[in-house]
């Protein structure tokens, strides 16, 4: 029998939409227009989630992919990724063919040294993103889901120790995406996003349940699957448990 | 897919 088609959100949502959100919570100053940026992603998706299933039963489908990818510290069910600020400075110096001692290798391999008045010592992210951003697509294509799938194949290629795979999975993520897009990768990857706003925060404003629910169960899927309904109280999801 | 929902439909992203 053919498969139902497996929908879901995340395979519809340009990781574009996401990177474009997580640039608007950081870079607005006020906790309450950083939750507003949030909530209104949140709001769309869960809208679009409705409309997307409407007639389906059991659907196993909520806002875990991109909640993973919003709170990657807390991420249990794929391995590390093995990959740190260095070994991307190497990798970017080979794949844009930078020269080795040319100023972008340089600032690349030496981002921890204050250098420039932007303010982004330290921060590789935001230090890449200034070197990548004349040499990447202007356009993404990648979905949500694909980033994940990619994701996926970085932590087990590290996980088979296959280094050769590892980097070749990262080159193909990396290379489908614009500077903006990399910059956020870079943080998901390093399991820092520097957006200035707290776990807890973005809890509170997913689901008044979810902090507690997450304390008790560590289980961001879980959170996410039992809470998407946000008129939903977690009394009600025990006692459907039990 | 022709009564598929969009998402663009549900999000407006204004360019940054």
């Amino acid at each position: 029998a053919a498969q139902p088609s497996k929908k879901t959100v995340a395979s519809r949502v340009p990781f574009a939409d996401l990177c474009s959100t997580l640039e608007r919570i950081q870079t607005c100053k006020s906790r309450p227009e950083k939750t507003k940026h949030f909530k209104d992603f949140l709001d769309s998706w869960r809208k679009f989630h409705d409309a997307l299933h409407q007639k389906e039963k059991d659907v196993t489908d909520s806002f875990y992919p991109a909640m993973r990818l919003i709170l990657p510290q807390l991420e249990r069910e794929r391995m590390a990724y093995g990959i740190k600020e260095t070994m991307l400075a190497k990798l970017y110096i080979e794949l844009l063919n930078l020269p080795k001692d040319g100023k972008d290798a340089a600032k690349l391999l030496n981002y921890r040294m204050p250098a420039g008045s932007r303010g982004d010592t330290g921060d590789f992210a935001m230090i890449a993103y200034f070197v990548l951003k004349p040499r990447s697509p202007k356009q993404g294509r990648l979905t949500i889901e694909q980033v994940n799938e990619h994701l996926d194949a970085i932590a087990n290629n590290n996980a088979a120790k296959n280094k050769g795979l590892l980097k070749k999975s990262l080159l193909q993520l990396i290379t489908q995406s614009t500077a903006l897009e990399q910059k956020w990768l870079i943080r998901m990857i390093i399991k820092d996003l520097k957006l200035g706003v707290s776990q807890q925060t973005i809890f509170s404003v997913f689901h008044p349940d979810a902090a507690e629910l997450h304390n008790v169960t560590t289980d961001l899927e879980k959170v996410c699957r039992q809470l998407h309904d946000p008129s939903v109280s977690l009394s009600d999801v025990s006692i459907m448990l039990f | 897919d022709a009564d598929v929902p969009r998402w663009d439909a549900f999000f407006k992203c204004n360019k940054l």
